[in-house]
């Protein structure tokens, strides 16, 4: 499967018929075009209501040739039978199908439905798939409308934008400052800078926290990184503009959107020795571009310019950052200060004065 | 008898390809996206990831089984991303 990425921010969307084939009846094509919309309401959190007036957030469209002023245009019968455009607004998330074709609700001609779901597909933030079985092939194949015509690929591909419906926490709209993340509990698997916004990870989600702006983004891990787990147990950014993320013995580096070539690989070529089977966090001092790799009660230093762990290394993570005696969830450095994560509470550290400053709550960078 | 029957195939053929081609292998711009233009792709390098694509023999030449693949009803949604 491929996606368009970001998907809609929000599970609750509208669609909307501007004008009608004369191929089928009205009640016909209404039903065909919800059908369409059930097909992925039943596999994500997604729900779509159909206005009749107004701007809806899928606006589904009968036309032939240049149609309007949309970009792309339509090529009498056969060839080309719709289009769509991935989430966002104006052309965002429309539906066109061509009015030379022959529209139907069975096996002649093109089957609205099929047709329909494939290009909602489209509209909700999918792109073409090379898998001959998935819906989002790009040639039509006539499916018997009575079988499901969502193959695995498809419930893969929209499932990692947004999410299966068995897992929908609330149904509020997802304000990062939803309840839960503002909770007196909230504690974090990790944590890492990203230039200028702070990145927070907790099971299949992550925040993005602009501290400037106290402005706060929560996605998906997988529509940033498709090929990235979740439940990522360390962090951290480099001094390469690159960020390592770490799950049990393997780790993946990332520059931008593009998970690198060759990885994962295994924890042991940093230099960890085997008995070690996972970080529970990390962090890299960038003024001294030493990174620290905090596991149970030890932790062990990389230098991060000659790629090889120093000397001397495991040592108890009191002894070097007194005042820090639990085991570490998560850690980051920002204007020289460590912040150290363990559930719900987090310390503040200065690493010049080599102390504590303050404890605060693990939500304290959310505007809660 | 029609007078050179394979010429005229010839031309429509190159036009399906050039036409499938600049339609569904070609990045559309993302007018949010200022700075460089990527290079155009030759034909071939375009024709070679649609038989990728589709599982095709990765020959870059408009076979037959290419160009039937070509003349099958479709999406209008290029096959390369934003």
């Amino acid at each position: 499967y491929g996606v368009t990425l970001p998907g809609w921010k929000k599970n609750k969307l509208t669609y909307r018929i501007v004008n009608y084939t004369p191929d089928m009846s009205k009640e016909d094509v209404d039903k065909a075009i919800q059908k369409a919309f059930e097909v992925w309401r039943t596999v994500t959190p997604l729900t779509f209501t159909h206005i009749h007036v107004g701007i809806a957030d899928i606006m589904i469209a009968f036309g032939t040739r240049a149609h309007g002023h949309c970009p792309r245009y339509f090529d009498g019968p056969l060839g080309v039978l719709a289009h769509a455009f991935p989430p966002g607004n104006g052309f965002g998330g429309d539906v066109h199908f061509d009015e030379d074709e022959d529209w139907t609700t069975g096996s002649a001609g093109f089957n609205l439905f099929l047709v329909a779901a494939h290009e909602v597909g489209h509209a909700l933030g999918l792109s073409h798939s090379n898998d001959q079985r998935a819906l989002m092939f790009p040639n039509y194949a006539y499916v018997s409308p009575r079988e499901f015509p969502l193959s695995p690929d498809d419930i893969s591909g929209i499932q990692s934008i947004y999410g299966s419906q068995s897992n929908t926490p609330d149904n509020k709209p997802t304000t990062p400052t939803s309840p839960k993340t503002c909770g007196s509990h909230m504690s974090f698997d990790a944590v890492t800078t990203l230039r200028r916004e702070v990145i927070f990870l907790k099971g299949r989600h992550l925040w993005r926290v602009y501290p400037d702006t106290s402005e706060v983004e929560r996605e998906l891990i997988s529509a940033l990184w498709p090929t990235l787990p979740s439940g990522i147990q360390a962090v951290y950014e480099n001094m390469k503009d690159q960020i390592l993320f770490f799950k049990g013995n393997q780790f993946w580096v990332v520059s931008g959107y593009q998970v690198l070539l060759g990885y994962p690989k295994n924890i042991n070529t940093l230099g960890f020795p085997k008995g070690v089977k996972k970080i529970d966090a990390a962090v890299c001092n960038k003024n001294t571009g030493k990174t620290d790799f905090f596991i149970g009660d030890k932790y062990w230093r990389f230098d991060e310019n000659r790629q090889s762990m120093e000397k001397g290394y495991p040592r108890h993570t009191v002894d070097g950052f007194p005042g820090i005696s639990q085991k570490v969830d998560a850690v980051f450095q920002q204007e020289g200060f460590f912040y150290f994560f363990h559930g719900s509470k987090q310390w503040e550290f200065d690493p010049m004065a080599k102390k504590v400053i303050r404890e605060m709550k693990s939500n304290s960078w959310f505007n809660c | 008898l029609p007078i050179h029957p394979e010429k005229d195939n010839q031309e429509e053929d190159a036009k399906l390809v050039q036409d499938y081609l600049s339609k569904f292998y070609v990045v559309e711009e993302d007018p949010n996206q200022g700075g460089w233009k990527v290079n155009a792709e030759s034909t071939a390098e375009k024709l070679q990831k649609m038989q990728q694509f589709f599982g095709l023999k990765v020959t870059g030449k408009p076979d037959r089984e290419t160009l039937e693949i070509m003349k099958k009803p479709r999406c209008g949604v290029p096959d390369v991303g934003l």
